[in-house]
C-alpha cells in the first residue's frame, strides 16, 4: 500500500484484498472494514498509516482477548505429556523433532512415542528426528494399536523418570469419525495412568491451509480439547491469518510457529511479529 | 447455501424479466462471498465474477426457473467450463518409458500420489518404475519403498547419489528394464527457496519428462496462486493434482490454480489408501465450490 492515499473505493478494495489474501476470512475482514469505516466517519483525516494502525490495533485486541494462561509446565508432575495431533501432512512429526530438541536444550530428558503405526515409514521418520534431538523413543511394529503404544510410552516415561513425553499421532481428517474416536481412546488410556494426561494437546496447522483450518480447530477441539496450536510452514508465503478467527471464536492460542525444516526452526508465537507480517 | 441466499436476494427485487445491473449486483456479492469462503483467491474470484456478470447481463430469464436459479446455472456452467475446458489425459511417450515427474510444496501428498498413480497405471496394463529423488526428508526412501511393496512395484534403489543423479539413473533403469512408465517423486519445496527451485529445474532438464504434475493440497487457501505461479514459471508443468479432497474443504484452490496457470487438473486424491485416486470431474468440483 503506498503512503498517504485517500480513503476511497480503490483504497478500501486494496485493504480488503490484503486481508482476504492473508486467509483471515471474510467475516473478520468485514468486521475490520466496518471498524475502519466507523473511524473514518469520525475523523476524515485518513491515510495509509492511520488505516494500518487501526487494523493492527484491532487485531491486537482480538488476540489479547484470548489470553489464556500459559500452561505452566512446572506445575505438572513428571512426565509432562504432550499429545500432537492434526490432519495429514501439516508437520506434526517434524514439529515433534523440533520440540524434543528445544526441551533437550533446556536440560530436560525427552521421550518420544511413535504412535503413528499406520503411515508408511512414520516410525522411521520419527526415529531419525529423535536422534537429531538427542531424545529416546518408544516404538513398536507397524499396525499396532496407537493407544497401546501411547500407554507403553507413558509407562516407560514414568519408570525412566522422564521429564517430557511427546506423542506423535497419524495425520487424520477430522471428518473421519473412527479416526477421531481413536484419538479419544488414546486420551482415555493415558488418563488410566496419569489423570492429568495429556498435560498439553497441540494441534498442528499448516499455514498454507485456508478456511478449513478453522473447521479443523473446531472439530479437534470438540473431540479431545486443544490447548495450543502450532502453525507450520510460515517460512513460505502463506500468512496463516486463519488463526485470528480461530483465536476469536475458539479462544485457542498459538503456542509455536514452524519456520523451516531444520531441528532449530521452531519459535514461540509472538502476536506483534505475526500481525506485522500479516498486513505488509 | 447459495441457492437459498440468491432466492432471498432476488425475492427482494420482484418482477424482473431480464437479469440487469441492478438485480445482479446483490446476487454477485453473495456469489463472491461463497467463492471466498470456498478458498478461491481474491483476484481470481473478482475476475471470474466480472466475466460471468458480463455473460449474464441482458439474458432473458427462462420461464421454467427463477432468476436466482438462472444466476446459479450460469455460474455453474462457467465454473465447469473454466475448471475442465481442455482434455486432461496423461501424456504418453512415443518411445518408452513415459517419464512422469511430480513436484509441489511440503506435505501436499506427492509421495503417496506417486504410488497411487503407479497402481492406477498398472490397472491399465502399464508397468511403472517408482523413484524418489528426495534426499532430504527423513525416511523418504523407506516411505516410497513401503508404498511400492504394498503394490508390488519396484522402487529404484539409491544410496548416496544427488537428486539429479537419481533421476537420471531411474530413467536409465526404466529404459533398460523395459518399463512403460517411470514416476519420479521429488522433495517438497518452497517456491521461494531458490536453491530448491533450481534443483527441480535441473532435474527436469536432465530427464526431460513427458509430464510434470504439480501436486497441491486441496485445502490450500489464498496462497495457492503464489506457489502455482512460481512452479509454473520455473517448471512449466503440464498438469495439476489436487489431494486430500476426501475432507470437507471446499477446494476453491482448484479454481485459483487453474485460473492462474491454465493447466488441466488431471487427478484428484481422495484418501490415504493407495487406490484412493480419481480422474478429475469438473462438474463435481464446481458443485463442491458453489456449495
Ligand atoms: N518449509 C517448512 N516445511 C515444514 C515445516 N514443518 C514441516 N515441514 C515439512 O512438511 C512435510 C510434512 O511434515 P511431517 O512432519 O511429515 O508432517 P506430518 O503432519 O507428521 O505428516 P503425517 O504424519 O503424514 O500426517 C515435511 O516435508 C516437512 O519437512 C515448516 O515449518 N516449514
Ligand atoms: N486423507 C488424505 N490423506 C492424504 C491424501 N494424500 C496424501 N495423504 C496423506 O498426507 C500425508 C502427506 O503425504 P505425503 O505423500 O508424505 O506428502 P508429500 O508431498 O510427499 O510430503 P513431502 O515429501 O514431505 O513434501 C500423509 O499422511 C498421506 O497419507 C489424500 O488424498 N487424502
Ligand atoms: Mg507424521
Ligand atoms: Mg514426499
Amino acid at each position: 500500500i503506498s503512503r498517504g492515499k485517500k480513503f476511497n473505493q480503490e483504497f478500501i478494495e486494496n485493504i480488503e484484498e490484503i486481508l482476504i489474501e492473508s486467509d483471515i476470512g471474510i467475516e473478520t475482514t468485514m468486521y475490520l472494514m466496518d471498524e475502519l469505516k466507523e473511524q473514518y466517519r469520525k475523523n476524515k483525516n485518513f491515510d495509509t498509516s492511520t488505516v494500518l494502525g487501526i487494523i493492527k490495533k484491532k487485531l491486537k485486541e482480538i488476540m489479547m482477548e484470548c489470553n489464556t494462561p500459559e500452561i505452566s509446565e512446572r506445575k505438572q508432575e513428571k512426565p509432562y505429556v504432550i499429545l500432537v495431533v492434526g490432519v495429514n501432512g501439516t508437520g506434526k512429526t517434524t514439529t515433534i523433532g523440533k520440540l524434543a530438541y528445544k526441551y533437550k536444550k533446556e536440560g530436560k530428558s525427552v521421550l518420544l512415542s511413535a504412535a503413528d503405526t499406520f503411515r508408511a515409514a512414520a516410525v522411521e521418520q520419527l526415529d531419525i528426528w529423535r536422534k537429531r534431538a538427542g531424545a529416546d523413543i518408544v516404538k513398536t511394529k507397524y499396525g499396532a494399536d496407537p493407544a497401546s503404544v501411547a500407554y507403553d510410552s507413558l509407562q516407560a516415561a514414568i519408570s525412566r523418570n522422564i521429564d517430557v513425553l511427546i506423542i506423535d499421532t497419524a495425520g487424520r481428517l477430522h471428518t473421519k469419525v473412527n479416526l477421531m474416536e481413536e484419538l479419544k481412546k488414546i486420551k482415555r488410556i493415558l488418563k488410566k495412568i496419569k489423570p492429568s494426561a495429556p498435560d498439553e494437546t497441540l494441534l498442528v496447522l499448516d499455514a498454507v491451509t485456508g478456511q478449513n483450518s478453522l473447521t479443523q480447530a473446531k472439530e479437534f477441539n470438540d473431540a479431545i480439547g486443544i490447548d495450543g496450536i502450532v502453525l507450520t510452514k510460515l517460512d513460505g508465503t502463506a500468512k496463516g491469518g486463519i488463526i485470528v478467527p480461530i483465536l476469536k471464536e475458539l479462544k485457542i492460542p498459538v503456542k509455536y510457529v514452524g519456520m523451516g525444516e531444520k531441528v532449530t526452526d521452531l519459535a514461540l508465537f509472538d502476536s506483534e511479529t505475526f500481525i506485522n507480517a500479516l498486513i505488509c | 447455501e447459495l441457492t437459498k441466499k440468491l432466492e432471498y436476494t432476488f425475492q427482494k427485487l420482484k418482477g424482473h424479466g431480464k437479469i440487469n445491473e441492478k438485480n445482479i449486483s446483490e446476487a454477485l456479492r453473495e456469489v463472491r462471498r461463497t467463492l471466498l469462503e470456498a478458498d478461491v483467491n481474491y483476484k481470481v474470484a473478482k475476475d471470474f465474477i466480472e466475466a460471468v456478470k458480463n455473460k449474464s447481463l441482458g439474458k432473458e430469464v427462462l420461464r421454467s426457473i427463477t432468476p436466482a436459479q438462472q444466476v446459479i446455472k450460469i455460474f455453474n456452467e462457467e465454473l465447469v467450463d473454466l475448471l475442465g475446458g481442455t482434455v486432461s489425459r496423461l501424456k504418453d511417450s512415443s518411445v518408452p518409458p513415459t517419464k512422469i515427474m511430480v513436484a509441489g510444496l511440503q506435505g501436499s501428498g506427492k509421495t503417496t500420489f506417486c504410488a497411487k498413480l503407479s497402481l492406477f497405471l498398472s490397472k491399465k496394463g502399464k508397468k511403472s518404475l517408482l523413484a524418489s529423488s528426495d534426499i532430504y526428508r527423513p525416511a523418504a526412501k523407506n516411505q516410497l519403498e513401503v508404498l511400492g511393496n504394498s503394490i508390488n512395484t519396484f522402487v529404484y534403489p539409491y544410496d548416496k547419489e544427488g537428486a539429479v543423479e537419481i533421476a537420471v539413473g531411474a530413467v536409465e533403469e526404466a529404459k533398460n528394464r523395459g518399463y512403460d512408465v517411470v514416476i519420479l517423486d521429488t522433495a517438497g519445496r518452497l517456491h521461494i527457496n531458490s536453491e530448491m527451485m533450481d534443483e527441480v529445474v535441473e532435474i527436469k532438464n536432465a530427464i526431460n519428462p513427458n509430464e510434470i504434475l504439480f501436486v497441491a493440497d486441496g485445502m490450500t487457501g489464498q496462497d495457492a496462486v503464489n506457489s502455482a505461479k512460481a512452479f509454473l514459471e520455473r517448471l512449466d508443468f503440464t498438469g495439476i493434482v489436487l489431494t486430500k479432497l476426501d475432507g470437507d474443504a471446499k477446494g476453491g484452490a482448484a479454481l485459483s490454480i487453474r485460473a492462474v496457470t491454465g493447466r488441466p487438473i488431471k487427478f484428484i486424491s481422495i484418501g490415504e489408501k493407495v487406490d484412493a485416486i480419481d480422474i478429475f470431474h469438473p462438474d463435481r468440483m464446481a458443485s463442491r465450490i458453489l456449495g
